[in-house]
């Protein structure tokens, strides 16, 4: 493995091959692998095992720790759940809703997005499913509106969260993305303060265009956190990694399948574990 | 961008007058990350490269002025007829109804795209019927019937199936098209994994019952490097005719339509460009080609 000029490079290859399959960034996989490099000389890694182990330590230390879901003192707590179209973002309130349940918490959903077909439908079969209240206006109503009635109703009814859909939209209509500002600052309204997550949900299955949706989103939003849905598939999401690194926002919850216990929290190291199988 | 890697790489050695290893190494490396960048998978990158090494850096580049074009121009020309010909148009079958499939991964536009097909087969004078087989997602039925409703198109659904599965609703259906004298049948079905073993397997049986005359994959045009896995499965599995890249009006550069025509070898039959069920293109290859190369 270890030859006079560093690592093998047949190894290096390999470990590049596996990041890219991984949907890595091409630019973050350089970059790994150059510190990869460095790293395995200065220590003298010999053993094929060793330098994984040093990479798998590299990509754990781009993730940092995990970051949980933010609890506010004064209730009710509000999550705003956003993205592009099709990620899993009403599945994954859902699934919000239940691991909330299981800790003993109650949950209201908020439907706004009144503009897809069936949306409302598809989050009030999730609500009676759950046995949580959903706060719901006509289709094609201001989704602000929606939220806005959400978080006073929650406070009316003594329920501690409140879970807010929105419509998937492009991060490149311009017109959408102004309609989700208007969003969160109507619930900051409401609330007193910006919303306690604004959580930006990512189909693991999606390559670097995640990477494109995140900047997008944050400059529209501050972004506190990142739910990455489908990981039951055979996508390893490496996308995440830049989006860590260079946006700063923490991965905080994974979706591993269609039901409602199928969410987790972001574990650092099974992620990485899952990059580098 | 592509052009300013490789503008830079043909200025350091201009006027040498032939191209050395290591910078026909540094193209064909520029051309790698950009498709790597655009989504296309690192394999049939490899052999992307592989097929383009000799002209990339031949007569025709060293002697142009503009080699940077020159190569961008060879690039561009290998992606397009990979891409295949423009859209091939759809063979309507001999003794209607044509049947339609669509299928896919979670999320990738099925229904939505169900809908515009719909809407498409009756501006060509056809007398369609959307089929809900999606028992499994919430409110999936009733999102077609809304869509349905929305382009004028009758939706048939398990409850007028009076059936609780998807194979027994699609045959349901292909009988009651032949009654009403539908000529097009599409048929919507749930999103699964490619690895979901039981959810593959019902797949098959609904293909069996259906006998389509287009099984069509619906490709999310963000999907990263496993594009190349499903769509093998989904292939192997049912044998697809075309495949449709949904949701082209994002800024995804869309590499994993190489990626699936590679391995599926089927036309692109249609583009997605948006939510709106009048939001379905032709495949235009050429536009895609510029779209991955950035
Ligand atoms: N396998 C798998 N499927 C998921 C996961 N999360 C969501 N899905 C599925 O993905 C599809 C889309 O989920 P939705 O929750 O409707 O996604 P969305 O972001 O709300 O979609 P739009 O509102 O239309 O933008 C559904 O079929 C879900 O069941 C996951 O973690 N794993
Ligand atoms: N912007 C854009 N959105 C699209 C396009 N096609 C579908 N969508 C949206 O993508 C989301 C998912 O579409 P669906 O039709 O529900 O996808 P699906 O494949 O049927 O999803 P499942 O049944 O859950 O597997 C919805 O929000 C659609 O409106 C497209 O071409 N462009
Ligand atoms: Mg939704
Ligand atoms: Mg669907």
């Amino acid at each position: 493995v270890f030859t006079r000029r560093g690592v093998d490079e047949e190894l290096l290859e390999e470990l590049e091959e596996t990041l890219i399959a991984a949907d890595v960034n091409v630019n973050a996989v350089q970059e790994l692998l150059e510190t990869l490099r460095q790293e395995a000389k200065a220590q003298r890694l010999r053993e094929a095992e060793d330098v994984r182990a040093c990479l798998s330590a590299l990509l754990k230390g781009w993730l940092g720790a995990p970051a949980p879901l933010t609890v506010s003192a004064t209730p009710p707590t509000v999550y705003l759940f956003v993205g592009v179209n099709g990620v899993g973002k009403t599945t994954s309130i859902a699934k919000t809703a239940h691991m909330l349940q299981r800790q003993g918490k109650r949950a209201l959903l908020a439907a706004g997005d009144t503009f897809r077909a069936a949306a409302i439908d598809q989050l009030q079969i999730w609500a009676d499913r759950l046995g949580c209240d959903l706060v719901k206006h006509k289709e094609g109503a201001d989704p602000s509106a929606v939220v806005f009635d959400a978080i006073q109703a929650a406070r009316a009814r003594g329920v501690d969260f409140v879970l807010a859909d929105t419509a998937g939209r492009q991060h490149t209509h311009a017109r959408l993305m102004e309609e989700l500002k208007k969003v969160h600052r109507v619930a900051e309204k409401a609330l007193g303060r910006p919303p306690d997550e604004v959580l930006l949900v990512l189909d693991a299955v999606a390559g670097q265009n995640a990477i494109r949706q995140a900047e997008e989103f944050a400059r529209a939003l501050p972004l506190t956190g990142i739910v990455l849905t489908k990981l039951d598939s055979t996508s390893r999401g490496g996308a995440v990694l830049t989006i860590r690194k260079q946006l700063g926002i923490p991965i905080k919850l994974i979706g591993l399948g269609e039901k409602a216990d199928q969410m987790a929290p972001f574990d650092p190291d099974a992620f990485v574990e899952g990059l580098l199988a | 961008s592509l052009t300013d890697k490789l503008q830079g790489i043909f200025e350091r050695i201009r006027g040498k007058g032939r191209l050395d290893e290591k910078t026909v190494d540094e193209v064909l490396r520029e051309i790698r990350l950009a498709l790597l960048e655009a989504d296309v998978n690192f394999r049939v990158v490899k052999e992307f490269i592989a097929r383009i090494r000799e002209q990339a850096v031949g007569e025709e580049v060293l002697k142009s002025l503009t080699p940077d074009q020159q190569v961008i121009r060879i690039v561009r020309d290998e992606l397009i007829a990979l891409l295949g010909g423009e859209a091939e148009p759809i063979r309507w079958a001999a003794r209607p109804p044509t049947v339609f499939m669509l299928c896919g991964l979670q999320g990738s536009g099925k229904t939505t795209t169900c809908a515009k097909l719909a809407r498409w087969a009756k501006s060509q004078g056809r007398n369609p019927m959307l089929v809900a087989c999606d028992l499994q997602r919430p409110a999936a039925v009733k999102q077609l019937e809304v869509l349905g409703q929305q382009v004028g198109v009758p939706v048939f659904t398990p409850q007028q199936a009076g059936a609780q599965d998807p194979v027994r609703t699609a045959q349901r259906a292909l009988e009651h098209a032949r009654a009403q004298g539908n000529d097009v049948l599409i048929v919507d079905t749930a999103g699964r994994l490619q690895v979901d073993e039981p959810l593959m397997e019902e797949l098959q049986r609904m293909h069996a019952a259906l006998q389509p005359h287009e099984t069509l994959l619906v490709v999310d045009a963000t999907t990263g490097q496993e594009a190349v896995n499903v769509a093998q499965a989904f292939h192997e599995r049912l044998e697809l005719t075309g495949v449709i890249m949904s949701k082209m009006d994002g800024d995804a550069r869309g590499g994993a339509t190489l990626s699936v025509k590679a391995v599926v070898g089927k036309p692109v039959r249609f583009v997605g460009v948006g939510e709106r069920t009048d939001a379905l293109e032709p495949f235009y290859p050429d536009r895609v080609a510029s779209r991955i190369l950035g």
